[in-house]
């Protein structure tokens, strides 16, 4: 069980709270609207109207005591630089901050956040890969260019089997786990039969899956 | 190559209408806010300075014509409800569609969206699992409360054995993938000795995933 703060209560902020909340841990939230303060009173363990702009809120919650602190503001870029620099400087060991540019990415990480996370940039560029390559569902990238990618197999390709797509793609990629209905199987065959609405997970390099997506 | 018209030009349509042009698509993009269609003119096919709540705006661009539409306005709902009216009447037969919250969620469903997503409401589900659980690095639904998840190995179990770990937790999950290092194997054996940094990669049933976690 830990002690968050989170400063700031629009919707990542408040998803991040209630989240947290449910989870079992002590969550105290910030913010200036007393409506939003309102409508999480209930919900999470401390909810509390005030202004990070002001160095007494923070002093007087105490929240270097705080195991982890979050910054959910975005569009004000002063307020959130001033709420991380002074978890920081109160002992928050952990503090992640919101960031709606990659130039407020830079500052933030600049003056102490540990993690910087930029919602609608992330989920940007993932809504644009699944409408480039509809039938990827979802993906985790594991670094050096390499990824593991869901996809759901299409009309178009039921009934195919997945080496013989591998091959004409001349793509060096890996089966690694096929869903058909309910039926998980971690180590598939790769002569398998593909049916439409099957979930079939692959890794491999960014290049490889491409050609691979490419020629399907 | 498709045809995509972008409405709202904040970070998240910025970031999709930016992406899919890199990607080989012609991308038109609307907004009200001059400075934001002014600083995409040379990355994307198209910008326009547009009030989607004037129908004629999106008559004289002829969006009918286009593959997908995606509304990228969050925090003014009739404007994201019009737009999202206007290109399904028009025969735009993909619509995704940015929602706040639940309830616009909901409301743009049932008004024709062919899918909705919720940057902030997803990404602090997300930063709330990862700080609920610090090992978690990135996660993939496959229904049924089945998931993929990746952990990055913490200092305390360097050196274990993953089938230990797994026993001890008395857990039914099952590991898919292990990279250690630069090396990436995609059917580990399960008495594979873990390192600090190493990144495992299992699947399993919430439950058992959790149980998992928990125990370590
Ligand atoms: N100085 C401040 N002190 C406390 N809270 C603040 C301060 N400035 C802004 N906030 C709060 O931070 C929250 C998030 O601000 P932001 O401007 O990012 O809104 P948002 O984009 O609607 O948020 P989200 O994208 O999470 O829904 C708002 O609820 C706002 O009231
Ligand atoms: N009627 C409209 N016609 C065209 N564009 C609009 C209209 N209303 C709002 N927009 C634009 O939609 C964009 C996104 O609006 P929103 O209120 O969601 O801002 P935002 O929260 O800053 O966006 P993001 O979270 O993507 O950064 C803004 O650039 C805004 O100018």
């Amino acid at each position: 069980k830990q002690q968050f703060v989170i400063i700031g209560l629009g919707v990542f902020g408040e998803t991040i709270a209630t989240e947290l909340t449910r989870m079992g841990h002590d969550v105290l939230g910030i913010d200036t609207d007393e409506v939003k303060v309102d409508r999480l009173a209930e919900r999470i363990t401390h909810a509390v109207i005030g202004d990070v702009t002001d160095e007494s809120v923070l002093d007087e919650l105490n929240v270097g005591d705080y195991d982890v602190g979050v910054v959910a503001i975005g569009r004000n870029i002063e307020a959130a630089i001033l709420a991380t620099m002074q978890l920081r400087d109160r002992g928050v060991k952990k503090v992640w901050a919101k960031a709606l540019t990659n130039q407020h990415h830079r500052i933030l990480k600049r003056l102490g956040a540990t993690r910087v996370i930029g919602p609608e940039f992330e989920m940007g560029a993932h809504v644009a890969q699944e409408l480039h390559y509809p039938m990827v569902n979802n993906y985790i990238g594991l670094g050096e260019e390499e990824f593991i990618v869901e996809l759901i197999v299409s009309d178009n390709l039921d009934g195919c089997q997945m080496d013989a797509l591998i091959e004409k793609a001349d793509a060096e990629v890996e089966l690694v786990l096929l869903k058909q209905g309910k039926t998980t199987s971690t180590n598939p065959s790769s002569d398998v039969t593909l049916h439409k609405g099957n979930q079939v997970v692959l890794v491999g390099q960014l290049d490889e899956l491409r050609k691979f997506a490419d020629h399907l």
